[in-house]
């Protein structure tokens, strides 16, 4: 309504200034119309509000680094024949979900609590998901690193943690609820996934009761020493390596959510976009 | 011939069909914020909707009926209109305003077929 008001008023001083001067009106006609500020203003908003954005974000793209799982979901999701708005993600309940919001860990100086890296607490600030939308999935993505010398078939567990009271030191201890837990060989690569929907449901409930995951990793009983075996999970950054290499190794949550825009589709709609 | 052929590439570009709309984000600034894709192919449609109608537009029978109508006395009904009858979603890959990855969908963003309804 704004924008049409200024288009209308934008007009009414064309027609005033129309009458008062015809011989620079003239000259305005040959040169190409330059729209209104206001009014690129206002369609600018019209578009971001259909992007479901309050105001264009102001971001410095030299200090944020795009994961690399979030573009390959991202060319997943594009490269599909069937046209749908649900994210695909085997093992979690994404299907209903529309959008995909990745977050690092926070740095703190909890973290230098935790000397091994076997075993790190993980801080996600999951407080900018809008409280309109729903979340339906959550997942922890930790990266391997391959292990080629020594014993390469040990198998390692890891542990993931709802810390819900953090302890005190010699007067409380902490409260931890395990969510999830995989078993990984440390002659593997990639990627391991924990589903940590129960902690993110908490943490959006209650945001000032987030103080994050711990993980551990157990390689079940083997040498304490710290090797590279206590490292093919990666928890946390090695003194030797760059931020730039950290970067795109660094542990990921991912939370999946539905924020109710879409129309639900009939089932005439899926098999006409099957055909 | 060359008469003929230049009526009906004329009629061509009259027919209802699906055309090129394209944004592209460095142009309006976007790109700064918007990570994937480069622009927004959104195509509009555009054209005529003449009696008789071609199968590929998708016409629903009252189209058709309105269209007859119109092609006998133009004073009683106008022709129908050329729409989208089959839009398609996008996906975005976006930084908010808190500066977190997004990745989102968008339902009916871009127009796959036009047809006269």
């Amino acid at each position: 309504t704004t924008s049409t008001e200024k288009v209308v008023s934008h007009r009414h001083s064309d027609k005033k200034s129309h009458s008062q001067d015809k011989g620079s009106n003239e000259e305005q006609k040959e040169k190409p119309q330059i729209p209104d500020p206001a009014i690129l203003a206002g369609l600018e908003g019209n578009f971001l509000s259909l992007f479901g954005l309050n105001k264009r974000p102001i971001v410095d793209r030299s200090k944020i680094v795009i994961p690399e799982a979030m573009k390959q979901l991202y060319a997943e999701i594009t490269g599909h024949d069937v046209d749908s708005v649900n994210i695909p993600k085997p093992g979690l309940h994404s299907k209903s979900a529309n959008t995909v919001r990745s977050f690092t860990h926070e740095d703190s100086k909890i973290d230098n609590r935790f000397l091994h890296h076997h075993r790190f607490r993980l801080f996600f600030n999951v407080s900018t998901i809008p409280q309109s939308e729903e979340l339906k999935a959550a997942e922890l993505t930790l990266s391997r690193a391959t292990v080629v010398e020594g014993e390469t078939n040990v198998r390692h567990q890891v542990l993931v943690y709802d810390i819900l009271r953090p302890g005190i030191k010699g007067k409380r201890d902490p409260i931890f609820l395990l969510i999830d837990s995989k078993t990984v060989l440390i002659n593997g690569t990639g990627t391991v996934s924990l589903d940590v929907l129960p902690a993110v449901q908490r943490w959006l409930r209650q945001p000032k009761q987030n103080y994050g995951l711990l993980v551990h990793v157990d390689s079940a009983g083997r040498t304490a020493a710290e090797g590279p075996v206590h490292r093919h999970v990666r928890l946390k950054r090695s003194a030797s390596e760059t931020r730039q290499e950290w970067d795109q190794q660094q542990p990921l949550l991912f939370a999946y959510t539905d924020d109710g825009r879409n129309k639900p589709r009939s089932i005439r709609d899926v098999n006409r976009s099957r055909r | 011939a060359s008469l003929r052929r230049g009526h009906r590439r004329k009629n061509f570009h009259e027919i209802c069909q699906r055309r090129a709309l394209y944004v592209d984000f460095a142009d309006v600034g976007w790109n700064d914020w918007i990570v994937a894709p480069p622009g927004y192919d959104a195509y509009y449609c555009h054209g005529e909707c003449t009696f008789p109608m071609p199968d590929h537009l998708n016409s629903t029978n009252h189209a058709v009926v309105q269209t007859l109508v119109n092609s006998l006395n133009p004073s009683l009904a106008p022709k129908a209109c050329c729409i989208p009858t089959q839009l398609a979603s996008i996906s975005m890959l976006y930084l908010d305003e808190y500066n977190k990855v997004v990745l989102k969908n968008y339902q009916d963003m871009t127009v796959v077929g036009c047809g006269c309804r």
